[in-house]
């Protein structure tokens, strides 16, 4: 089973085209297997998307290079998938 | 069996599908399940019909969680349809709509790929199928639909997870719908359920002009999101796809328009701007219950306006 342990999600407001741009050219790139969960389409909203915990540095850092405004929405994928389990594992025992 | 289903909790593939029976038993006047093909992995397709008579009604779809790991849409379909089950017979104006028009629930459109997200992988989108050539495998079943196929807003590569396939239909979950769409040949309405981001959508993604019924479409669509918001202040966004996420070209309800259903409507429920796939549960039956007015006022703007 495929974990997700300090894979973060990001959300990005992104504020120039030139911004727009360098998003659009990370979603194509495959090699830090991004998953957008909202693509980068328009100055007008959001950017989300998931970082495998390889990808996190990288990828901060270089938003944070080219002055990229970013905050984290999920600290720790995994942390959230264990609670989803366990809340899955409860309700299934008192269903029974 | 006598036990209480949690509707507030998620539940794999085998727990829902048993579920199903259970409601056909509560209802058999009401509700059957009906088979309309298999998965890639040849797993059953079922649909909920809630019919009370009548021979090819005019009818509404609606199918949830195409994309596996939009774990709320599965859920609040399931809510969806025990309301409408246990609401036929109190509900004067649900009555009156199950009087005159069928409706068929899709509740796992997607079930090699939610049982997927149970099994290996909880971030997985695609179907399973296999793409030759290629490692990586399945197929976006929302970019697969023939409506504007493998154009802008949709990738030609297997690894992506929006890849198109190599043809439109080319997905045997998306053929599946296909085929009941097009031999029932009466369907009046067609509504896809998402996850994520809080929105109300209409036709067409695959391309960004506005549709011929553009202006009833979107006035039908504030009035719901209208409803929905006045139960506990979640605030949607109505809008043609392209308009309001991004150009997307192979999708569902694009085809279901294109094809002469007018009132084809496309949900992304909430999320919380939070969580993403990972909605806890404590907050199934909330988006189950706003989402509800919301789909109401659709289903009886569709009965109260027949073309």
């Amino acid at each position: 089973e495929r974990l997700f342990n300090g894979d973060q999600v990001i959300r990005v407001n992104v504020q120039s085209e030139e911004q727009l741009q360098l998003l659009q050219a990370l979603e194509t790139q495959q090699e830090w297997e991004l998953d957008f969960w909202l693509r980068p389409v328009s100055t007008d909203l959001p950017v989300d998307i998931r970082l495998p915990r390889s990808a996190v540095s990288s990828v901060t850092e270089l938003l944070a290079a080219h002055g990229v405004p970013f905050s984290v929405i999920v600290d720790d994928l995994q942390e959230l998938l264990d609670q989803e389990k366990a809340e899955m594992l409860k309700n299934q025992m008192k269903e029974r | 069996s006598g036990r209480s289903f949690n509707f507030g909790a998620y539940h794999p593939l085998e727990t829902i599908y048993s579920w199903m029976d259970t409601l056909v038993a509560q209802h058999p006047k009401l509700v059957t399940k009906q088979e309309i093909g298999r998965s890639y992995e040849n797993r059953p397709m079922y649909v909920l019909k809630f019919s009370t008579g009548g021979n090819n009604r005019p009818a509404i779809w609606m199918d949830t969680g195409i994309h596996s790991r939009e774990w709320v849409s599965q859920a609040t379909g399931l809510w969806w349809a025990n309301k409408m089950a246990a609401d036929y017979g109190t509900d004067a104006s649900l009555t009156s709509l199950l009087d005159t028009m069928d409706v068929y629930m899709l509740l796992l459109a997607n079930p090699d790929g939610y049982a997927y997200t149970h099994s290996n992988d909880r971030m997985w989108r695609k179907t399973r199928s296999r793409n030759s050539g290629s490692v990586c495998r399945g197929v976006d079943p929302n970019r697969n639909w023939d409506a504007g196929f493998g154009g802008p807003g949709a990738s030609r590569n297997p690894c992506s997870d929006s890849f198109h396939g190599p043809s439109a239909h080319s997905e045997i979950e998306v053929k599946n719908v296909v085929d009941l769409i097009q031999s029932h040949g009466n369907f009046k309405s067609f509504i896809a359920v998402h996850a994520y981001s809080q929105l109300l959508m209409y036709p067409h993604g695959y391309s960004c002009n506005d549709v011929l019924h553009q202006p009833e479409l979107d006035s039908v669509g504030r009035a719901a999101v209208e409803k929905l918001t006045s139960l506990y202040g979640t605030r949607y966004k109505v809008g043609s796809i392209c308009n309001i996420i991004y150009q997307a070209s192979g999708g569902s309800i694009d085809w279901t328009y294109d094809i002469g259903i007018k009132y084809s409507f496309a949900f992304e429920l909430r999320d919380t701007g939070r969580y993403g796939f990972i909605l806890p549960a404590n907050q199934i039956i909330p988006t189950a219950s706003e989402t509800w007015l919301a789909l109401k006022h659709i289903m009886e703007h569709v009965r109260d306006h027949p073309y």
